[in-house]
């Protein structure tokens, strides 16, 4: 037995309130970490939000679990929340920063760019 | 500083990773205005144009099998008198790896061939300073592709095998030998142009956090009741 489907709050279209991946940049300058990272000037990792729905499509990449404490919070009990938006591929960045010693360093950072989002 | 902020930085590393890395490399004062430009950085920058986009997203192809690159700069310098057309240097390069995280897959001296002066010019090569017969050079992959008028030399296997220290310090001798090309007065320039930015060592690095330990939050909360505050603590650091 699936319960009522739950509409979406007024006003937003659900493209604008489901999980879904948002571009964002900021500086290093911002950061305060302009003083040491030569290169790139802007980074731009990005985020995830909105809600997750209540059918996990396959694009979602979401687990099993997932699909499960959403049925929990439909059937059993609605304090449990839903699945959250978080990201779920990630990509590397490369920077080039003085060290402490006065080296130069080229460095890959992994997992610093969200690429895509799941709900889990 | 509080002792309790003290102990909190302490623990950084080991709690929040990259933030512990960031920490360990970035100077404690605003770099030199020296550092921030000329030929090592210039040379740094094209290997980061090579290998990243405008926005620091690793290319395809990538051009060497390391992640992370090294430029050191020579800590001690000493010229020789001249003798005959040859005029010698010897610099002295500090290594001191991080072997728990750095594993080191090349490694080579880069310098300038050619050192043009106002009335002739000099034609150089390096190579290590020992007093080993028998010095194994090469050894490493493919580097990039250096920008015009620098030239290298691959040292990976001989500093893999002779210098590259288990723990703590070693020094990394190279000699710089020039030859006069032309039969005019050199003069005292050729010390200043050996000494401007000519020679420095590249190092190349598998660079790896996997092999730092993560401490769970539980663990966190049960050393340090009260102050598990993970967004506190990095404000702090921050």
């Amino acid at each position: 037995q699936v319960g009522p489907v739950r509409s979406e709050a007024p006003g937003q279209s659900l493209e604008q309130t489901q999980c879904s991946l948002h571009p964002f940049q900021v500086s290093f300058h911002q950061l305060g970490w302009e003083n040491w990272i030569i290169a790139p000037h802007l980074y731009s990792p990005n985020y995830c939000k909105g809600a997750c729905p209540r059918v996990l499509h396959s694009g979602l990449h979401s687990p099993n679990h997932a699909i499960i404490q959403n049925l929990i919070n439909e059937l059993v009990d609605g304090s449990i929340p839903r699945p959250s938006c978080v990201p779920y591929k990630y990509t590397p960045i490369s920077v080039l920063l003085i060290e402490a010693s006065g080296s130069i360093l080229y460095k890959e950072y992994e997992d610093m760019i969200a690429q895509s989002c799941t709900c889990r | 500083v509080h002792a309790q902020d003290a102990v909190a930085l302490a623990q950084v590393p080991t709690l929040l990773p990259l933030l512990g890395a960031l920490l360990q490399e970035a100077p404690r004062k605003s770099p030199r205005r020296r550092l921030t430009r000329g030929r090592p950085l210039q040379y740094m920058l094209e290997l980061y144009r090579q290998n990243a986009d405008p926005h620091g997203r690793p290319r395809e192809k990538r051009i060497f099998s390391a992640n992370a690159v090294r430029l050191v700069r020579p800590a001690g310098r000493r010229a020789l008198p001249p003798r005959g057309p040859w005029y010698v240097q010897t610099l002295d390069f500090l290594l001191e790896p991080n072997r728990d995280v750095e594993q080191l897959v090349r490694a080579a001296v880069v310098y300038r061939p050619h050192l043009h002066l106002s009335r002739s010019h000099l034609s150089c090569h390096v190579e290590p300073w020992a007093h080993k017969s028998a010095i194994l050079l090469g050894g490493g992959s493919l580097g990039f592709a250096l920008p015009e008028a620098w030239a290298e030399r691959d040292l990976t296997n001989y500093i893999q095998q002779q210098v590259w220290p288990p723990k703590g310090k070693r020094v990394l001798h190279i000699q710089v030998r020039c030859q006069q090309q032309e039969r005019t007065e050199v003069g005292l320039g050729w010390r200043q142009a050996l000494a401007t930015d000519t020679t420095f060592l590249v190092l190349y690095f598998n660079n790896t956090f996997k092999n730092v330990p993560q401490t769970g939050l539980q663990e966190l909360v049960l050393r340090n009741p009260g102050g598990a505050d993970l967004f506190s603590l990095a404000r702090r650091v921050r």
